[in-house]
């Protein structure tokens, strides 16, 4: 049995998948075959429904601004429309004759082309969404590296204003996504890391504040204070590239699935 | 998203399709 790490991915690809299993042993076990039912009904409802796919693929491909999607989807979409055409055929074939071993091939490898070509597409349109809340973490990287050169009360007021929105935006994405993973240890780690940014931001900016009121008072002290800001800022920027590394993971522990 | 549901459109009709086929297989074993 696949599995698939995300919970969406799954409940549209797992009834399948085990529908094609089956009908796999199925074969396995009629290999002299008796009379194929007409097919030609839900022959025409799949391809209808890859005509769909393939209308929402090109809207989806034509408005992203995604390059790797609009470069990865057509290929999928492609595989899905041959696996539709290799199960008109195995409905022809089964018309004219019922026994047809040739037409059960095809309609195996149609069904099992529908399956890889789904989730081929569905990976690539998952991956892109996973670019988008990364491309936020590196906007919340970008605000934690200019922490060091914020010297005046001003200039730390637009540095919050700047950093808030973005965290608040990674901060509930990168939450429902880790609501999304099937694959428990990398929830685990996205709300541990995610639990540490929210805990840290407030006392990264107390320790900036510190600081400025350190260097306008005259500056003793002012080395500890900025060795105690760069190393929360650094913390933060860990926390955030840790959430980078287990968003883009996708494989499993096997023995846990097992 | 749309692609979303074109994409459970697709597994469903497939699953129903393969449901026929099988039926009549699994009469046979």
């Amino acid at each position: 049995m696949p599995v698939f790490h995300t919970k969406t991915i799954e409940s549209i690809l797992e009834p399948v998948a085990s529908q094609v299993s089956r009908l796999v042993i199925l074969h396995e076990e009629a290999e002299d075959g008796g009379a194929m039912p007409d097919l030609e009904k839900p022959v025409r409802a799949v391809s209808a429904a890859v005509e769909n796919l393939v209308r929402v693929g090109h809207e989806t491909i034509n408005h992203s601004d995604d390059p790797i999607l609009k470069q990865d989807m057509p290929s999928s979409l492609r595989r899905v429309t041959e696996a539709s055409k290799t199960l008109e055929k195995a409905s022809d074939m089964i018309k004219a004759d019922p026994y047809s071993k040739q037409a059960r091939r095809f309609l195996i490898d149609g069904a099992r082309g529908i399956l890889q070509g789904t989730s081929s597409l569905l990976l690539c349109f998952d991956e892109s969404e996973v670019r988008k809340i990364i491309r936020e973490c590196k906007k919340v990287l970008d605000y934690l590296a200019v922490a060091e050169v914020i010297e005046s009360m001003e200039d730390l007021v637009q540095f919050v204003k700047d950093l808030s929105p973005s965290l608040t935006k990674v901060s509930h994405e990168v939450d429902a996504r880790q609501k999304e993973l099937t694959h428990q240890p990398h929830r685990e780690i996205l709300i541990r890391c995610l639990d540490s940014v929210k805990a840290l931001a407030p006392i990264l900016i107390c320790s900036m504040k510190i600081f400025i009121q350190i260097l306008q008072q005259g500056g003793k002290g002012i080395e500890e204070a900025a060795e105690n800001r760069n190393y929360l800022a650094q913390r933060m920027s860990d926390e955030i590239n840790e959430i980078v590394r287990v968003l883009q993971l996708t494989t499993y522990d096997e023995d846990e699935w097992d | 998203e749309m692609i979303l549901q074109a994409c459970l459109s697709i597994t469903t009709a497939t699953a129903a399709l393969i449901k026929s086929a099988s039926v009549a297989q699994a009469e046979l074993v």
